[in-house]
């Protein structure tokens, strides 16, 4: 394989006078540097070298914040992800995934509400879940100005359902479980996330029935009570642009794929030691100490 | 000169050396996005008597020198071995195309000493 010859370079030292005495025969054999990119990928948990093409895959920003986040962490040597509000103690990897689109999705006209399926076969059974979030992106409002918001509700109210046993047109109503719901503010911009650890972790015990989340959108009002009936109206057309839940017709896919809803799934693989909480205080504390 | 050079070397205390693991030399930067290598570090050197405070040592590793440093026959000297590990974290694509990040601990020598 190509990359063969310069696998001895990348584990040697940095030192040339260090063991190497620039004679090539000291080279390991083929066999010796198979068997050694064997054992570098068992230690990162791959069976073999993953084929990627890179052109297909958009890592999501989220993600790349997150790594910065762990990188820039002060913890020597706690493995879990920090992340606020969520309980990812123990938790060492991090999985995103986006939506499978199919036909299903023609059948949802509006913005409003749309079902969103996640394909989480990839998650190795032997680990364990510890925590999953939805995170939709909210734009477009945020720079219009009050008055071009007009009588729109300044509030509106997303709700996140597993889908538990889907509906049969004209014979059985769909059978949904609430999962997370949120208040949101219309002048608000970023994204929302939405704790959907007990959908995934169904999903996961039961792989056959995951038929994905129902997100429904629906205006709420922060001046004064709403009637019910008005509650589960269709809500006014800039509430449903606001929070991302499916592609414009006219949108660019490059700008989509960052704007897309995104599954997190925080997870342990327990392939790491758990050390006594002593252990893992900061080296700026244990310097200070 | 280089007989000279690994002379002192095999005199030098017990401390960390650098070893960076490059993933671009391995052709795996391909599927792993970030860090493109990492800083890992070795630990190398002699574990004399007495042994500094520094060198984080065992109550055992010292007594094991003591001996060495009275008749190197009936005991080797303490080894230089890593003494505290600090975890990586490696945002890279599996075979499914999907994105993925994970913490993996024990990867980079943060302290070395005698044991």
């Amino acid at each position: 394989e190509p990359a063969e010859p310069e696998l001895d370079n990348e584990i040697s030292d940095r030192e040339p006078d260090v063991g190497d005495d620039g004679d090539s025969s000291s080279r390991p054999d083929p066999k010796t540097l198979v068997e050694i990119e064997k054992n570098l990928l068992s230690l990162f948990g791959f069976p073999n070298r993953p084929k990627i093409d890179r052109s297909k895959v958009v890592i999501p920003e989220a993600m790349k914040q997150l790594y910065a986040q762990i990188m820039g962490h002060d913890l020597v040597d706690s493995v879990s992800v920090p992340k606020e509000g969520l309980n990812t103690r123990n938790a060492n990897t991090v999985r995103s995934f986006t939506h499978e689109e199919s036909h299903i999705d023609e059948r949802f006209q509006h913005h409003h509400r749309f079902r969103l399926l996640f394909n989480v076969s990839s998650i190795p059974r032997g680990e364990k879940l510890r925590a999953a979030e939805l995170t939709l992106t909210r734009d477009g409002i945020a720079r219009k100005s009050s008055r071009a918001l007009g009588r729109t509700p300044l509030v509106y109210q997303v709700l996140v359902y597993d889908i538990v046993r889907p509906g049969v047109k004209g014979k059985r109503a769909p059978t949904f479980l609430l999962v997370d719901t949120k208040m949101l503010a219309i002048n608000e911009s970023g994204t929302a996330s939405f704790d959907v650890m007990p959908a995934v972790e169904r999903w996961l015990r039961q792989p056959r029935k995951n038929h994905g989340l129902y997100v429904q959108v629906t205006s709420g009002h922060s001046r004064g009570p709403v009637h019910s009936r008005q509650r589960r109206s269709v809500p006014a057309a800039p509430v449903h642009e606001h929070v991302r839940l499916r592609r414009n017709v006219a949108e660019r896919h490059d700008t989509w794929v960052q704007k897309q809803p995104l599954l997190f799934t925080y997870t342990d693989d327990g392939r790491h030691k758990q050390r006594p909480i002593r252990d893992a205080i900061s080296s700026a504390n244990r310097a200070r100490r | 000169a280089s007989a000279k050079r690994s002379s002192r070397r095999k005199n030098e205390l017990c401390q960390r050396k650098p070893l960076y693991v490059d993933f671009s030399d391995v052709g795996w930067n391909d599927w792993i996005v970030a860090p493109p290598g990492y800083e890992a570090y070795y630990c190398q050197g002699d574990c004399r008597f007495p042994i500094a405070d520094h060198l984080n040592t065992t109550n055992h590793a010292i007594v094991q020198t003591l001996v060495n440093s009275y008749n190197p026959t009936l005991a080797p000297k303490a080894c230089c071995v890593p003494t505290q590990l600090s975890s990586i974290s490696m945002l890279y694509l599996n075979e499914q195309n999907k994105v993925v990040l994970k913490n993996y601990q024990d990867m980079t020598v943060v302290g070395c000493g005698c044991r």
